[in-house]
């Protein structure tokens, strides 16, 4: 399997909507 | 108007680095006021930074080597391989046990780790929980420590001294539920018939102990009642001086599951780009999104029915999008994990982006591999770099650019590597 880790996560804002079936992406400060 | 070209074409393609900003601070630089993290509102810091309170503990015993980190982050990834492609039997959890749970059964959580802190108890206590997207199970080490406990910072939960604790009885379907949540059947005590749960993770780490309710705060305003969790009485392993885990997989009994009412099943998640600043978990659809925010459709995966899968479709380095073909993502799939540190990518694909990224950076001394990273670089004598810039495309055309420090892992200046890594072959 591939896997996605926190390296390639970081200052990016993950957002699981598991009810709407997506996980979304966007460039973030994490401020 | 040919070097402006050239400039643009430069902006889109590389990033300039200041390589000071690459090495983490000793000093913690706190993004936000404490006072700010309400309404569903972590703060996020990595556990082995100066922004932890475990940090003071880490120096005392020493923070383990980006070599034994690396390690621990194949561990997990061998386990998540091994539990994607072997539905475990469930092993029975007798009330002494402690050693003979089957190993792989759940994660490596010893690695690069992001801890939350949340309170636990009437009054609360405040507990440091390593948050763990690969696995469902919430639970922290709790006195009499009937068994084992190891070293943690924060005082070891006590819930005799909690009004709002309750055990949970071997017959409530929620016990059952553990099954599938941590791969090992639950357990009965006997005498009190409370429910004995067990998990053990891929370096050997473990926890057992009662299957309880509780009260868990996360804010003021975030405050729930009869929380399923780990009170853990035989808990060994390498958390870092962390109380337990809180686990934000699928299963019904994570976090997420339990708290849907709320929050709707909803959670973010900003993780810092240094170990010495700090990020944030949120839950509910309340907070801040940002404003480029791109979505991709979530999936699953044969097996794995914890892990969050999405469909990985490219991956493009300086701007040209690597010729691999799209079976190459689609046959084994992907998925998304808070607690792997270095990204795994089919060993077709890796070869690809190395070759790629290598050949962007001929410029610069290469150095000595650092465990299961291959493509390293002698920066010391830079006080920038430019590095290719890499982009993910997912399943719904969404293209996510990585951060220039989701590129690199930074050893020391003289070993400064590309943060990937290879599976030993494209089918495993």
């Amino acid at each position: 399997v591939t896997i996605f880790g926190n390296t390639q996560q970081k200052r990016l804002q993950v957002v699981y909507d598991i009810g709407g079936g997506r996980i979304g992406f966007g460039p973030a400060s994490c401020s | 108007a040919t070097t402006a070209a050239k400039s643009h074409k430069t902006h889109q393609t590389h990033h300039t680095l200041q390589l000071s900003s690459l090495l983490p601070a000793t000093i913690c630089t706190p993004a936000t006021k404490e006072d700010n993290y309400n309404e569903g509102l972590l703060k996020v810091v990595h556990k082995n930074g100066p922004c932890a309170r475990l940090h003071q503990q880490d120096q005392a015993t020493g923070s383990p080597t980006d070599d034994q980190l690396l390690e621990q982050d194949q561990s997990r990834v061998d386990s998540i391989h091994y539990r994607l492609s072997n539905k475990l039997s469930p092993h029975n959890v007798q009330q002494t046990d402690g050693t003979t749970l089957p190993a792989k059964s759940g994660s490596v959580v010893g690695s690069g780790n992001y801890i939350v802190t949340v309170g636990l108890g009437t009054p609360k206590r405040d507990l440091s929980l390593i948050f763990d997207t690969g696995s469902d199970l919430t639970w922290t080490q709790c006195q009499p420590c009937a068994r084992s406990c190891y070293s943690q910072k924060e005082t070891i939960f006590d819930p005799s001294k909690s009004s709002s604790y309750a055990n949970v009885s071997c017959t409530s379907s929620s016990c059952s539920d553990l099954t599938s949540a941590t791969g090992n059947t639950p357990g009965c005590a006997s005498g009190s018939s409370t429910c004995l749960y067990g998990i053990q993770y891929g370096d050997q780490s473990f926890s057992v102990g009662y299957f309880s309710k509780e009260r868990i705060t996360l804010t003021r305003s975030d405050v729930f009642d009869g929380f399923l969790f780990g009170c853990g009485q035989n808990n060994r392993g390498l958390f870092g001086g962390a109380a337990g885990l809180l686990g934000l997989g699928r299963n019904k009994i994570s976090f997420v599951q339990q708290t849907a009412q709320k929050y709707n099943r909803v959670f973010s998640y900003c993780l810092p780009s240094v170990s010495s600043a700090t990020g944030y978990l949120s839950f509910g659809s309340g907070g801040k999104v940002s404003s480029s925010l791109k979505y991709t459709p979530l999936s699953t995966i044969s097996l794995g029915d914890s892990f969050y899968a999405l469909n990985l479709v490219g991956i493009s380095v300086a701007g040209t999008k690597l010729s691999i073909p799209p079976s190459v993502f689609t046959s084994s799939g992907t998925i998304i994990d808070s607690g792997t540190v270095i990204s795994r990518l089919p060993a077709t694909a890796y070869s690809a982006l190395r070759s790629a990224f290598r050949q962007q950076m001929t410029g610069y001394p290469s150095a000595a591999a650092v465990s299961i990273l291959d493509t390293c670089y002698d920066l010391s004598s830079y006080s920038s770099a430019r590095i290719p810039k890499i982009s993910f495309f997912f399943g719904g055309g969404t293209v996510v650019e990585l951060d220039p420090q989701g590129i690199l892992y930074v050893v020391r200046s003289t070993q400064v590597c590309l943060a990937f890594a290879g599976n030993s072959d494209d089918s495993s």
